[in-house]
């Protein structure tokens, strides 16, 4: 029956409820697992001269 | 020895590399020499200098303090490798080539490392270099490798920027987990790594989402062959949950890569991940707006957005094989003869194949072609519809709709069961396609006459197929809740037979 | 008998790499003990987002280990930071970075902090996020001289006895009297000569332009710029 999906979705801020502008979870993602997910990652960005 | 020597130069490039920014002169100098003295300066001498550096990394990960930096030497060899690409010289062999022979001597590396030490094999290391080496390689492209001051060299990487991911990519599935189990967990790190799936999925144009699609299936293969309904290990169960949340960030992001790959995915998902299937099935486009499908009273009819046909990345008529030509021919004049001809390939299958599916764990039919033929039907008739009057095509005597009923009318139980679970699974968002099976769903269940007395069995094949889709935990794709109001709706489907004979049934069907 | 398998370098890599094709063909039915060991080692294993983090070569630490109370938190700055995300204005922008811990924890930096880590700390993510701070408080970036700037408009009311179409050229110092209301968040009021620009918004009020820079190089101040300051769009980076 799978699983209740909403702690999953809260812990990607996907929470619809919250009104936040849309934003791409996938290109900050740490981890796909939450326990190993402890600290941010460094995304894409870039630094002109 | 001579593998000491260049354990010796590696480490130094891992202190330069400590000091000095890789855009620095000195960086491009270093790997000049290592070539005009003859260190990596043939295939056969770049392997041996690669080896050793890997071997040397990996044993520093090992005896390093773990408090302390235990990744200096591979973030090194990861930084090494992306320079290689700027600097060495193209001219006779290719930047593919160049990366295929790395990759292959760090496979090789670790799968030695891994025969070797069995479960005490470490993951981390290997699973580092590869995701500095993504980081490496973003921070190089970024602005169209703007960082690259010489030009020929900077189009030239340009150009290889999409082989780099497929390479890549393709890598991926030589330690994908069914052969390597020791590197599961880090092989769905990496397939969820913030440098590589959104990248794959931005590469829909140059195959990025066909090599998604392999990559997923590799895993799906892995979760399907050691699970069983009721029988899941722990670490397949904690798998499965990575993999969860990665649908649903790729969900979130590039809901399109769902909507239009539902059906490879679907043909290689395990049968019984209803829920996976789901939040495949309930994807839709960004933007899109429609309303909730718990409103009583929706009319698919009205609803311009059940106009739009959606966009499918692979045309399922390249599965029909041999079937086509008696497909398309029966859609533009039926015929019982081509009747004929369909049903028995489909309901023809060499061999039993095992399928773990919820209530059977065997199959006797060919559902990768049932689904390609429901699909493709489903592609014509909403195309068709556009071109045609609707009434032409959402007509029980519409060859569309005749060749589905011929289909389930004729094939065995199994065959019945999979050709409208096939159906169902068309139940999206709001689509043209959506709208025609919905069509068919609500045509077939309330036209007793259609089924020669049969009528029950199919009806009953229709909710389960739907209820399927419903008890589980949400997502719920749209168009199955909004038809299987359709169907609740009339009463008389409460007073069927088998609903009542089964008070457990009766009662999820009264609070449904 | 393959050439491959010849090779010094690959043959004993390469069979043991066909023996874990055998299981991509062909999965065995049941998982094995040894494939649940590991498995399991694996999941042990599992990298977490300290590995997946980009590369700290050649990278100095935003700040150098030195003493501190025991009451500090000492966990490195790229842990979560737990925070309401609705009360950060700036998140409303949605861009990949407002939902990081960092670019939270600076949107609470004032601006000697965001200047002292964009010129210190050049190269490196941390000047990248205050540079986007700092543009998202209305300061942009001149490639040429590589100050920051900042636009400051301030909304005049003009007396009974003053001429609407006045214009200003080089005025004393700007007087702030309780009818100016003034955007403006800068660390000083530094009151140099002021070149100003008044723009008729309707019969009763004005606004006036200024701008300022971040003076990184002798004072560290923000100062107005001069009379002679003129606006180029094209020497402005486009953050």
């Amino acid at each position: 029956t799978g699983v209740d999906l909403t702690p999953y979705i809260q812990s990607l801020n996907l929470d619809p409820a919250s009104k936040l502008p849309f934003h791409h979870v996938l290109e900050t993602l740490p981890s796909p697992w939450i326990e190993t997910s402890r600290s941010d990652v460094e995304p894409r960005h870039f630094i002109p001269e | 020895s001579r593998t000491e020597l260049l354990c010796l130069v590696f480490t130094e490039w891992i202190t330069l590399v400590q000091k000095i920014e890789v855009d620095h002169y000195i960086v491009k100098a270093f790997i000049k020499q290592l070539v005009d003295t003859h260190v990596i300066d043939t295939h056969e001498k770049f392997v041996e200098f690669f080896e050793a550096s890997i071997s040397l990394s990996v044993d520093a990960f090992k005896e390093s303090d773990p408090t302390s930096d235990v990744f200096v030497s591979i973030d090194a060899l990861a930084k090494f490798f992306v320079q290689l690409l700027i600097y060495l010289d193209f001219t006779e062999e290719s930047r593919k080539d160049f990366s295929s022979l790395v990759l292959t001597t760090f496979v090789l590396n670790m799968t030695n490392d891994h025969k070797e030490n069995g479960k005490d094999f470490n993951e981390r290391p290997y699973f580092r270099f590869l995701s500095i080496l993504l980081c490496e390689w973003e921070k190089l492209s970024c602005h169209n490798f703007i960082r690259v001051k010489d030009q020929t060299c900077r189009c030239e990487l340009i150009e290889f920027d999409k082989d780099f991911y497929s390479i890549f990519a393709s890598f991926m599935r030589v330690y994908q987990p069914l052969a390597f189990p020791c590197f599961a967990f880090a092989w769905v790190t990496l397939l969820s790594h913030r440098m590589v799936l959104p990248v794959l999925l931005r590469m829909k144009e140059e195959g990025g989402w066909e090599k998604l699609n392999l990559l997923f299936i590799d895993l799906f293969r892995f979760i399907d062959s050691y699970s069983r309904v009721g029988d899941v290990p722990d670490s397949i169960s904690v798998l499965y949950k990575g993999l969860l949340r990665v649908f649903l960030g790729v969900a979130n992001d590039v809901p399109e890569y769902f909507v239009e790959n539902h059906y490879t995915l679907l043909n290689n998902l395990p049968a019984s991940y209803l829920q996976l299937k789901n939040i495949i099935l309930s994807a839709f486009p960004k933007k899109l707006q429609f309303p909730n499908p718990y409103s009583a009273d929706i009319d698919m009819d009205v609803l311009e957005i059940c106009k739009k046909v959606p966009q499918v990345a692979y045309d399922p008529v390249q599965d029909l094989g041999t079937l086509k030509k008696p497909v398309d021919s029966y859609l533009r004049i039926p015929s019982s003869s081509l009747m004929r001809t369909i049903n028995s390939n489909v309901n023809a299958l060499k061999d039993l194949k095992k399928e773990h599916g919820v209530g059977f764990d065997e199959i006797a039919v060919n559902v990768k072609l049932i689904n390609a033929i429901v699909l493709h039907i489903g592609i014509e008739a909403a195309t068709e519809a556009l071109n045609t009057t609707k009434n032409a095509i959402f007509n029980k005597n519409s060859s569309y709709f005749t060749l589905l009923l011929g289909l389930i009318s004729n094939g065995s139980p199994s065959a019945k069961y999979h050709i409208i679970e096939a159906i169902v699974c068309q139940l999206r968002y709001p689509n043209a396609q959506t709208h025609f099976f919905n069509f068919v769903i609500c045509t077939m269940f309330f036209t007793d006459s259609l089924w020669d007395g049969n009528g029950a069995e199919v009806q009953e094949l229709i909710l389960r197929c739907l209820l399927e889709k419903l008890f589980v935990f949400k997502p719920h794709p749209w168009g199955v809740v909004v038809t299987f109001t359709d169907l609740l709706k009339n009463k008389d489907t409460m007073e069927l037979p088998f609903i009542k004979q089964s008070s457990e049934i009766q009662s999820v069907f009264k609070s449904l | 008998k393959l050439p491959a398998f010849q090779n010094k370098h690959f043959n004993i890599g390469l069979k043991n790499l066909v023996e874990t094709k055998r299981q991509i063909v062909q999965p065995s039915e049941k998982l094995s003990e040894e494939m649940k060991q590991e498995l399991e080692s694996s999941l042990l294993n599992c990298p977490d987002s300290l590995d997946s983090e980009v590369s700290k070569l050649n990278e100095f630490q935003l700040s150098q280990p030195h003493p501190t109370s025991i009451f500090f938190p000492s966990e490195p700055i790229r842990f979560f930071y737990n925070s309401d995300i609705t009360e950060t204005p700036n998140l409303k922008k949605g861009d990949v970075y407002s939902r990081t811990s960092l670019a939270q924890i600076m949107s609470k930096f004032d601006l000697d902090t965001l200047f002292f880590i964009f010129y210190h700390y050049q190269g490196t993510y941390e000047q990248f996020l205050s540079a986007r701070e700092l543009s998202l408080r209305g300061w942009q970036f001149n490639k040429v001289d590589r100050f920051w700037y900042y636009k400051e408009e301030e909304v005049s009311f003009p007396d009974s006895s003053s001429n609407e179409n006045d214009s200003i050229s080089n005025a004393g110092n700007n007087k702030n009297d309780n009818n100016n209301v003034s955007k403006n968040n800068d660390t000083s009021n530094n009151n140099d000569e002021t070149s100003v620009h008044i723009s008729k918004k309707d019969s009763s009020n004005k606004i006036v332009t200024s701008w300022r820079y971040f003076d990184y190089e002798k004072s560290w101040l923000s100062r107005r710029c001069g009379p002679d300051f003129v606006y180029q769009e094209k020497e402005f980076e486009k953050i």
